[in-house]
């Protein structure tokens, strides 16, 4: 079958004829290629083990183990295309879906993602992350920014300030994503800009992860005195996820004009039109 | 009269790190959306002052709130609308705007009265076609595009009765 994908003047997504998940992202005009495989999966969050009685909750993410499931191991595809956009609707599983969109004239992917009621009838809390898997060589190293201004090399189970003793091999190296968060091997950067801000890290060389959404069963202890739960079946998220491939070197002027566009996005108002003048006469 | 002292009132609350950080009961969160949104409705009436002041024409504004899930009643269910796009960077933006419709055609013209390319796009994960139109808003300022249904003609049984020609 011919390879799903979507395109525009500068950039191709194909997505695997099998999964259905994102494969490659090709910058057209640069003639810059890079797999990249991007899926939901799901870590379990510990109400407490024999190392700590530490439970996962509002203020401590703690899954109960480093690998994180998959939300699926494929997803439904259906493509949609127009002159004015080209979009892969993605569903993973009843409360996990995406939009892979791509409009005329940018330079980004975008990922519409839709996240919940997350289940928890098997009475295991759930905290659901986006994952962005690459071959990129990233020697360990990821870079995330503090309040959209300045960017902070993150180097795994390693702290500059003091000699740390990594007990917590995935929320240890999880940092707080206010607008983006990007991965580089020195030539080819991959960056993931957030309309909110989120948990991110990259667990392995050439991945990189943000946590979208999590619903827990079990209070941490520290002070709410209640599981971060929501109430009734649980809410549904909706968000955004902004990717841009680039060389190293031309990545930052693309991510910062992106991320101000889109923390200050135009805004929409409605009328019905032909009402009367304002001004007096 | 709109103001927006509600709204600084509760974003002033909502610097509480409980509030920013999501580390507070279910009821608390609550609390905090709910002051929000009691702030937004003074908002509006500003914005919608503002507006119709510098657009120079009263207009009961309708502010979509929903958009990000599809659901705009003045969009789903008016022939003729306009839409105000405001741009609060210091730098003109091209932007595709996307707005539940119903069903059918529409033509959109843009600020200087030039109909711009639009397309309405039957998307599988909603019940509500989007029409989409490109937009260009101006530096710290604002566009005015207005959308008109187009009737569509459906073919009949019976091709209508020409109209009776009038020889000049």
């Amino acid at each position: 079958p011919s390879v799903l994908s979507i395109k525009n003047e500068y950039l191709q997504a194909t997505f695997h004829p099998d999964t259905g998940f994102l494969r490659t992202i090709e910058v057209l005009d640069r003639k810059l290629v890079l797999p990249v495989s991007q899926a939901f999966f799901w870590y379990n969050a510990s109400t407490g083990d024999k190392q700590s009685d530490q439970a996962s909750g509002a203020y401590i993410f703690r899954p109960s183990r480093e690998k994180p499931f998959p939300v699926s191991h494929w997803a439904q595809t259906h493509l949609v295309k127009t002159a004015l956009v080209q979009e892969v609707h993605q569903k993973f599983s009843a409360w996990c879906s995406q939009v892979v969109r791509l409009y005329p004239g940018q330079r980004h992917l975008e990922l519409e993602w839709t996240v919940g009621p997350i289940p928890v009838g098997d009475k295991w809390g759930k905290e659901i992350i986006s994952r962005f898997d690459t071959p990129l060589k990233t020697l360990g190293s990821f870079y995330t920014d503090s309040n959209g201004r300045e960017v902070l090399k993150r180097r795994r189970d390693y702290r500059p300030s003091w000699e740390l003793n990594q007990t917590e091999p995935v929320a240890g190296n999880y940092y707080p994503v206010n607008s983006r968060i990007y991965i580089t091997d020195g030539k080819t950067q991959l960056t993931v800009l957030t309309d909110r801000s989120q948990g991110g890290s990259s667990l392995r060389d050439g991945s990189l992860e943000l946590m979208v959404h999590r619903r827990l069963l079990k209070d941490d202890a520290r002070g709410v005195g209640e599981p971060l739960l929501e109430s009734k079946s649980g809410v549904w998220v909706r968000g955004r996820h902004l990717v841009l491939l680039d060389t190293a070197c031309d990545a930052a002027a693309g991510h910062r004009l992106l991320a101000e566009k889109e923390l200050l996005a135009p805004q929409v108002v409605l009328a019905p039109g032909g009402g009367p003048s304002y001004h007096f006469g | 009269y709109g103001d927006s002292a509600h709204l600084n009132e509760a974003m002033a609350v909502l610097q509480h790190h409980d509030a920013v950080s999501g580390t507070s009961k279910q009821h608390v969160a609550d609390d905090y959306a709910r002051q929000l949104a009691a702030g937004w409705g003074p908002c509006e009436v500003l914005l919608s002052n503002a507006l119709a002041k510098l657009s120079g024409s009263k207009e009961s504004f309708s502010f979509c709130h929903f958009l990000n899930i599809s659901v705009c009643p003045l969009s789903q269910t008016s022939a003729h609308f306009q839409v105000t796009i405001y741009n609060p960077l210091g730098r003109k933006v091209d932007w595709m705007v996307r707005l539940p419709v119903s069903e059918g055609l529409f033509l959109v013209k843009d600020p200087s009265n030039k109909t711009v390319l639009s397309k309405v796009v039957e998307l599988p994960s909603s019940d509500n076609p989007e029409l989409l139109f490109p937009a260009s808003v101006p530096a710290l300022g604002f566009s005015i595009y207005s959308v008109t249904q187009v009737p569509v003609w459906r073919p009949q049984a019976r091709p209508p009765k020409p109209w009776p020609q009038k020889f000049g």
